[in-house]
């Protein structure tokens, strides 16, 4: 009996879902921050996110296609997060660092926020 | 999967879905 452990699935499995919401095929969702539009797939959103899980568990606020996040948030902080979402990676630059830190405290990301914490922290002279 | 032997595949394991068709 052995067991075949494919190292690289979960990341084939994420950029096949990053595809599909290049491709806007089976998004489910539009996220509204400010005046822009983020579509995205609610089951990703709910896996990453303490908010969108909250939201989406919600037998009332399931069934919604359309998301209006707090006018505070900052568009470019959450498009860098949406990315991480469907990529592992988060873009980190020096302007947007605290708006990508308040991004995912509203977000419920606590992860990325110590993250964030630690390389602020690293980066002060 | 304790006692079990675990082989490691490090190849891609399913299809890549393209940018467009």
């Amino acid at each position: 009996d052995s067991c075949i452990q494919f190292t690289r699935h979960a990341s084939d499995v994420l950029l096949n879902l990053n595809r599909l919401r290049s491709r806007d095929i089976l998004t489910d969702v539009t996220i509204l921050v400010n005046r822009q539009q983020f579509r995205a797939h609610k089951t990703v959103l709910m896996a990453c996110s303490g908010l969108f899980y909250t939201i989406f568990t919600d037998s009332h606020k399931c069934n919604l296609n359309a998301i209006s996040l707090d006018p505070k948030v900052d568009p470019e902080g959450f498009a860098i997060l949406l990315e991480f979402m469907y990529t592992s990676r988060l873009t980190l630059k020096e302007s947007l660092i605290m708006a990508i830190m308040n991004t995912a405290i509203y977000l419920q990301m606590d992860h990325v926020v110590d993250t964030c914490h630690r390389f602020i922290k690293s980066s002060d002279p | 999967y304790e006692g079990v032997n675990t082989i490691k595949e490090l190849g891609r394991s399913i299809h890549e879905i393209p940018r467009q068709d």
